[in-house]
């Protein structure tokens, strides 16, 4: 897993969050 | 080690104009990214992850890299796919205990099952840029700092002849037109799968959203 600096870390939260979305609404 | 971001910018903030920036073009951008400008520890100037907001491809996009991928896609073998799943899937452990799961959460059964979903090349070139920066005008946002100039790159095969690795790799990944706009406080950089023509009120609104005093 690579080293995720926390201020990308809310980013990266937010895209897996809808992108889970997406699939679940697929 | 980076130093604190020069001036420090409301991640709130960044993902509301991101967004609007995406949302309300007529074009259809996959993602919008804000490269924030900081110093390391020599006092290099740094571009690193601001923000960013991911819309992904057209519904409609009929090309392969919209669909989920499959060996025709990106020369991606079922390897290689597997270690795209695995690394989301480890990300959102890592992530998920801080900032929670409020989609798995409000949708019964949803649970980590959705992480299996298969990873476009689009979502992996976007996860990817989450851990990359440029130092002293490297890459096609540092350039556009440095030079306090737009560049508007549109085509595969202009992308992939551009003197640089990420502009390469947007075009290994299906991005079709890939931009830098310079603020005084960092670069946009917009990406889509389509080739969309240089768009002079967009640099306009890109600049002035992301001025901030």
């Amino acid at each position: 897993v690579p080293r995720v600096p926390q201020a990308r870390k809310a980013s990266l939260a937010r895209f897996l969050e809808k992108r889970k979305e997406r699939i679940i609404t697929k | 080690p980076l130093t604190a971001p020069l001036p420090s910018l409301n991640q709130d903030t960044l993902q509301q104009r991101l967004q609007a920036l995406v949302e309300g073009a007529a074009e259809s951008w996959t993602y919008a990214i804000f490269w924030q400008t900081s110093s390391d520890a020599e006092g290099s100037m740094v571009l690193g992850w601001g923000d960013g907001y991911y819309k992904g491809p057209r519904d409609d996009d009929p090309r392969p890299s919209k669909r989920p991928l499959d060996a025709n896609s990106h020369n991606l073998d079922g390897a290689d796919q597997e270690l795209r799943k695995k690394v989301l899937r480890d990300l959102h452990a890592l992530v998920s205990p801080e900032f929670g799961d409020s989609a798995a959460a409000e949708i019964p059964g949803a649970g980590d099952a959705t992480m299996d979903g298969e990873v476009t090349d689009a979502e992996w070139f976007y996860v990817v840029s989450m851990m990359q920066s440029f130092v002293n005008g490297s890459g096609v946002p540092g350039q556009a700092f440095f030079t306090a100039v737009p560049i508007w790159i549109i085509g595969a095969e202009r992308l992939q002849s551009y003197n640089c690795d990420r502009a390469r790799q947007a075009q290994q990944f299906g991005i079709q037109t890939m931009v830098c706009i310079p603020s005084p406080n960092g670069v946009v950089e917009l990406g889509s799968m389509d080739q969309i023509p240089q768009n002079w009120s967009l640099m306009q609104q890109a600049k002035t959203s992301f001025t901030f005093t």
